[in-house]
C-alpha cells in the first residue's frame, strides 16, 4: 500500500459554519486536534460562511464527529477513506508499473 | 521522445528533471534548461526556457508550479504546457507567435524538497523542508515567504503551522532564487502565472489587502476572457477575481510580490477540482484539466501580446 497504509481510516469532511459562534467553535477544535486543513490554508481564515475541508486522522475522527453532532454543526464527508482515495489517484497502469 | 513521455500520469521529481534534461538535448532551437540555485536540501532548481532563441530583446512570461508540495496537478500542468507548446509550435499560429515573440520561463516544481517528500513520505505535505533550530517542526509556507506585507494576515509566525511565514522574508532558498531571477529580469517579464490547487479559480492581486489594483480593467478583463476560454473546453466553471475577495486574505505570497515588483499581469490559478477529490485529482482527469487550462494561459498570453485596451 502506498505510504505504508498510513491514511487508512482517515477522512476528509466539509463544514461551512453558519454563524460566527460555530466558526469560533470549529477553530478551537481544529487547533485542539491539530487537523490538516485542506481549505482554507489557515485556521485563522475560518469564519461564518467559509467552506472548510478538513483531513482528520482515524483516531481523531470520532472526537470531531461527536463534537459536530453535539454542536449540531452540519458536515459532509467528502472522502470516506483517504487511503483508498490515495490509491485511486493513480491509474491502474501506474499502480501496475509500480508493482 | 516527447511523445513517449506520459503526460497523463503524475511524475516523481527525478522523472521531471530527467524529462527536462531530455528536452534540453532534443529541442535545442526552442528549449534551454538552466539552474537558478539549490534548494534547502541541495537539489538543483531547474527552469525551462521555452521560445525561439533570439539575440533580440524578447519579453517573457514566468510560470511556476509546485509551490505547495501536495498540489500535484500543478507540476503536471507545467509539463503539459511545455509539451503542448513544443508539439504545436509549427501547426498552431498562436503558439508560434507566442514562442517567437516571447520566452516562457517555466519552473515545473518550485518546492522541490517538499514535492519529493510528498512522493516518499507524506502525500499531504505543503511546506518546504527547512529546519527550525528552536522547534521540532520543519518547513515554511513558500507562498507566505515573499517580501510583501510579510507575515501579516493569513500567515502564521509559528513554525509548526502550515502557513508559517518563515524567520524572515525570502528565508527559503527556493523563494530567494526565484525572487532573484524575477528581480534580474523584471523589465522583460510581463506576466507571472502561478499554479496551485484546488478551488477552480483564476485570481489576481491583491491577496494581502482588500483594495483594487490600478490596472484592474485590464487584468480583470484578461481574467474574464481566460475563464471563458477555459470553460469552452469541457464546461468547467472557474471563478475569477482579486484573491483577497475571491479566496481569502493572505500576505507574503508570490503573486502579490510579482505585481509589486513591476510585473503588470500577475495571476494565480487554483486548478481542479472543488473538493470531490481535492489534492488527489485522479490521473484520468489530468488531460481535461490541462487542456482547458492551456486555453486560459494562451488567452492571457495573447492578451498580453496585444496589450491592454
Amino acid at each position: 500500500h502506498p505510504y505504508d497504509n498510513r491514511y487508512a481510516g482517515d477522512k476528509v469532511i466539509r463544514l461551512t459554519p453558519k454563524t460566527e459562534e460555530e466558526a469560533f467553535a470549529l477553530k478551537n477544535i481544529y487547533h485542539r486536534l491539530q487537523v490538516d486543513l485542506w481549505q482554507p490554508s489557515s485556521i485563522s481564515c475560518v469564519s461564518e460562511g467559509t467552506v472548510t475541508d478538513v483531513h482528520i486522522p482515524q483516531n481523531a475522527s470520532r472526537t470531531l464527529l461527536a463534537f459536530l453532532q453535539e454542536a449540531r454543526i452540519q458536515y459532509k464527508v467528502l472522502i470516506e477513506d483517504l487511503q483508498k482515495a490515495v490509491e485511486n489517484e493513480k491509474s491502474l497502469q501506474t499502480q501496475r508499473n509500480r508493482r | 521522445s516527447l511523445s513517449e513521455y506520459n503526460y497523463e500520469v503524475y511524475h516523481s521529481l527525478e522523472d521531471i528533471q530527467n524529462w527536462m534534461h531530455h528536452l534540453n538535448q532534443t529541442q535545442p532551437g526552442l528549449v534551454r534548461v538552466f539552474s537558478i540555485g539549490r534548494s534547502y536540501e541541495g537539489r538543483p532548481l531547474f527552469i525551462l526556457q521555452l521560445g525561439r532563441k533570439s539575440r533580440a530583446y524578447k519579453r517573457a512570461v514566468w510560470i511556476d508550479c509546485g509551490i505547495h508540495a501536495r498540489e500535484w496537478i500543478g507540476p503536471a500542468f507545467c509539463q503539459w504546457f511545455a509539451r503542448d507548446a513544443l508539439l504545436t509550435y509549427k501547426t498552431d499560429p498562436a503558439m508560434r507567435k507566442m514562442l517567437n515573440h516571447l520566452y516562457f520561463y517555466i519552473m515545473p516544481v518550485l518546492n522541490v524538497d517538499g514535492y519529493h517528500f510528498s512522493w516518499t513520505h507524506d502525500r499531504f505535505w505543503r511546506k518546504t523542508r527547512s529546519r527550525n533550530s528552536r522547534f521540532r517542526c520543519r518547513g515554511v509556507d513558500a507562498n507566505r515567504n515573499w517580501k510583501v506585507k510579510w507575515c501579516d494576515e493569513g500567515a502564521s509566525a509559528h513554525p509548526c503551522d502550515d502557513t508559517y511565514c518563515g524567520p524572515f522574508p525570502e528565508s527559503e532558498p527556493e523563494v530567494k532564487a526565484v525572487a532573484d531571477f524575477l528581480r534580474k529580469h523584471r523589465k522583460r517579464i510581463r506576466a507571472y502565472l502561478s499554479f496551485h490547487a484546488y478551488a477552480q479559480m483564476l485570481l489576481y492581486p491583491y491577496s494581502y489587502k482588500h483594495a483594487t489594483i490600478p490596472n484592474v480593467s485590464c487584468v480583470g478583463f484578461a481574467a474574464h476572457k481566460a475563464v471563458k476560454a477555459l470553460r469552452s473546453a469541457h464546461g468547467t466553471q472557474y471563478r475569477h477575481g482579486p484573491a483577497s475577495q475571491t479566496l481569502y486574505v493572505s500576505s507574503g505570497n508570490s503573486m502579490d510580490w510579482a505585481y509589486k515588483n513591476g510585473i503588470p499581469y500577475a495571476f494565480a490559478f487554483e486548478l481542479r477540482d472543488t473538493g470531490q477529490f481535492g489534492f488527489l485529482l485522479p490521473e484520468k482527469l489530468i488531460k481535461p484539466t490541462c487542456t482547458e487550462t492551456m486555453l486560459a494561459v494562451k488567452n492571457i498570453t495573447m492578451h498580453l501580446l496585444r496589450k491592454c485596451p
